[in-house]
């Protein structure tokens, strides 16, 4: 499955920006998206995975620039609509990218099993069609990146 | 923002597998994966939120025909690492491509917005550099699509 993938790349300096138990009904997320598009935040990953109970938290990474006036737009929209609690926390994004990858079970796998044999706990994924990315610890990024790049493109020394 | 949309997809006839409660440690993921790469299975999306307390949840989506592999793999995965439930349902994905809008909060706010309006539920959010993508309900998806092909790309029917 190496054959599919021609680059592994990350971000480090990124912020994870977590909206805990909102409401699950329709509007919500536009509203948070809403108030940071009114700040000219760039936005990176969002994430929302599956609700339960009537409530589900929405994830999203800013750059550190960005990180203050996100959360304080975060705040404030949690405190509308009765988020359980806002916070933020620095994380790295370590992605595999490639054509087809996102089909392949196998890409998948081979990178979830290289982060787990460096005991790196994969803290968010978001896949799309050419991307895997996983969030991790910033301190263990670096490692991450040599042993994906290892494992994927060849022993050469990443970039 | 419209002008960074591109195109406007969706795909019906997906399921939604869903393992809940996973311990939330090095491993997990890749044991759930390597399952589904054993069996051939081709996954679409992979979304996981941020875990809490130890344990977090993993979904994917497959294709209908897929959809019986990756459930039996997944419970005997989730048996063996203490997964408190794992489930399946169909989903609908709808998705706004173009080049750069993941990092415009505007695209998102405006794509979450038109669900909203129509009152469709979010169930799940995944992004990437290039598209953003929705999970809701299957039927909701005819309707949705057209509101964002009239709201991104113009008012020409979508095909
Ligand atoms: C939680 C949030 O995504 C909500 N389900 C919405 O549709 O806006
Ligand atoms: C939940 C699962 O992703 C786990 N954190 C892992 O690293 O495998």
């Amino acid at each position: 499955e190496g054959a599919l993938v021609r680059a592994v790349t990350h971000t480090k300096g990124e912020v994870k920006v977590v909206l805990e138990a909102l409401p699950d009904v329709p509007g919500v997320a536009a509203r948070v998206f809403t108030a940071l598009a009114q700040q000219n935040i760039q936005v990176d990953m969002i994430i929302q995975g599956r609700g339960r109970e009537g409530r589900n938290d929405i994830a999203f990474t800013v750059a550190q620039d960005d990180s203050a006036a996100a959360l304080a737009a975060c705040r404030q929209v949690g405190a509308e609509v009765g988020a359980r609690r806002v916070a933020a926390e620095e994380a790295a994004k370590v992605s595999v990218v490639g054509a087809g990858i996102n089909q392949d079970a196998r890409v998948a796998a081979a990178m979830f099993e290289c982060l787990a044999e460096l005991g790196i706990n994969i803290e968010m994924i978001s896949t799309s069609g050419i991307r895997v990315s996983c969030l991790i610890r910033p301190d263990r990024a670096d490692e991450a990146v040599r042993a994906l790049h290892a494992r994927f493109i060849g022993p050469a020394e990443a970039s």
